[in-house]
């Protein structure tokens, strides 16, 4: 995803 | 003279709505940022609802953002006829839902693939992933996308992959997407 440039992640596991 | 934006245009269609009340003049353009909330009044979603399912009614095609974060209350249209609104408004680019309020979700996100093809921003509150075999993964183009999930007891985690609709969706999205939100999920892409 090149051209995100906004990322709000909550609660994320991986 | 007086009309200088949105709001003058409202005051003005409040006003023909006043003097001449069987002849009803509302620009179309109007219609291009509608919001539906809590505190809209039931006369005011039924007149939404009204004035782009009347017959010839051009006003759905003029929807460009649309947000609706209604309760259960009001028009069918919260709890049913989802996909039929989409019809409606065919030229919308900016969606902002809350999911339970609305008829089985893959007819709904089916109806998204097949008729919103402008769409470009997409917010989805309360998305439930026991419903995730959607057509959501069907969905190309979008630039903005926003998803929270039902979560708490009773309701499972959400697993992001390959296979899932999400994850189908965001590999779609690589090229286009700017803006990415999501909420409560296990990353596994």
């Amino acid at each position: 995803w090149p051209h995100v440039t906004k990322l709000h992640l909550k609660n994320v596991s991986i | 003279l007086f009309v200088q934006g949105s709001r003058s245009l409202l005051a003005l269609a409040l006003t023909c709505r006043t003097l001449r009340r069987r002849d009803i003049i509302i620009p179309d353009v109007l219609f291009a940022r509608v919001t539906l909330s809590r505190r809209s009044s039931r006369a005011q979603v039924a007149s939404f609802e009204a004035s782009i399912e009347a017959e010839g009614s051009t006003a759905g095609n003029a929807v460009l953002y649309f947000k609706n974060s209604c309760g259960t209350w009001g028009s069918r249209w919260i709890g049913l006829g989802w996909s039929h609104a989409l019809q409606r408004m065919p030229n919308l680019r900016s969606l902002d839902v809350r999911l339970p309020y609305m008829e089985s979700t893959p007819h709904f996100f089916r109806q998204l693939v097949i008729g919103a093809t402008n769409l470009q921003s997409l917010t989805l509150a309360n998305y439930e992933p026991a419903c995730d075999d959607s057509p959501l993964g069907d969905l190309g183009g979008l630039r903005r996308l926003s998803i929270d999930f039902l979560g708490g007891p009773g309701h499972s985690e959400y697993f992001l992959t390959r296979d899932s609709a999400l994850g189908r969706a965001l590999l779609n999205f690589r090229d286009t997407l700017k803006e990415l939100s999501l909420d409560s999920i296990r990353w596994n892409l």
